[in-house]
């Protein structure tokens, strides 16, 4: 395992521990979208069925079963929990995320390397992980009031995958991988979302001003 | 020869 990729894990994994900071701490998910965090438990359980089939390392099945069980455990908060699911912003999060579900399903179907159960499952998974920012990243637009804690959580999700990308980048140059459209062009449009709001993430940290991204 | 595929990522 390479620099970037484990860089990229943990950022990933300290993305997940900031919301449930606001989440535990705060008893608020205020800002935060249940449908980009529905559409994570989808991406989590269609990629890691090979739980069950394939062993990779101890590290690998600990990460797996740390983002399934904290995916569930932060929708469970968000529509159950009495105190933060009232402060859930159900009115803004209106973004049509059955849509993106539909759309990766016939993309999987589509395009992919093998057609069998898990591989076009996996391959469904990378679609939809994809997109699965964009009801977030509506929603925050449509928030006046974003907070500390939420700006940082989608931003240390988009550094995730930005790392990802040089961890592809460092194993086809250094570890001879061979060159991965599907993966590759996945991860690429996933960062690309996030370019906008790491823009405005980034210049008002520079600014020391709020985080506030344009209507 | 090991498979270089993407599957032992996260």
């Amino acid at each position: 395992m390479n620099l970037f990729r484990l860089l990229g894990d943990m950022t990933h994994l300290l993305s997940i521990v900031v919301l449930l900071l606001k989440i535990r701490t705060v008893k608020s998910c205020a800002g935060i979208s249940l449908k980009t965090q529905e559409l994570y438990v989808i991406v989590f359980l269609t990629r890691y069925l090979d739980l069950f089939t394939k062993y990779y390392s101890v590290y690998n099945t600990a990460m797996k079963l740390v983002f399934l069980g904290t995916s569930i455990g932060i929708v469970w908060y968000m529509r159950y929990h009495k105190v933060v699911k009232q402060t859930y912003s159900k009115d803004e999060d209106t973004f049509k995320h059955y849509f993106l579900i539909l759309l990766s399903i016939i993309l999987a179907l589509l395009i992919h390397r093998a057609f069998d159960v898990i591989e076009v499952l996996w391959t469904f998974s990378l679609y939809l992980e994809a997109v699965a920012i964009l009801p977030q990243l509506v929603l925050l637009q449509k928030s006046r009031n974003i907070d500390t804690l939420t700006g940082d959580y989608v931003f240390l999700l988009g550094a995730y995958r930005a790392l990802y990308i040089l961890n592809w980048v460092y194993r086809f140059l250094m570890e001879n991988h061979k060159f991965r459209w599907i993966p590759w062009i996945s991860g690429l449009v996933q960062t690309a979302l996030y370019a906008d709001f790491f823009y405005y993430y980034i210049k008002s940290w520079k600014n020391r001003e709020k985080l506030k991204l344009p209507a | 020869l090991k498979e270089k595929s993407q599957k032992d990522e996260l």
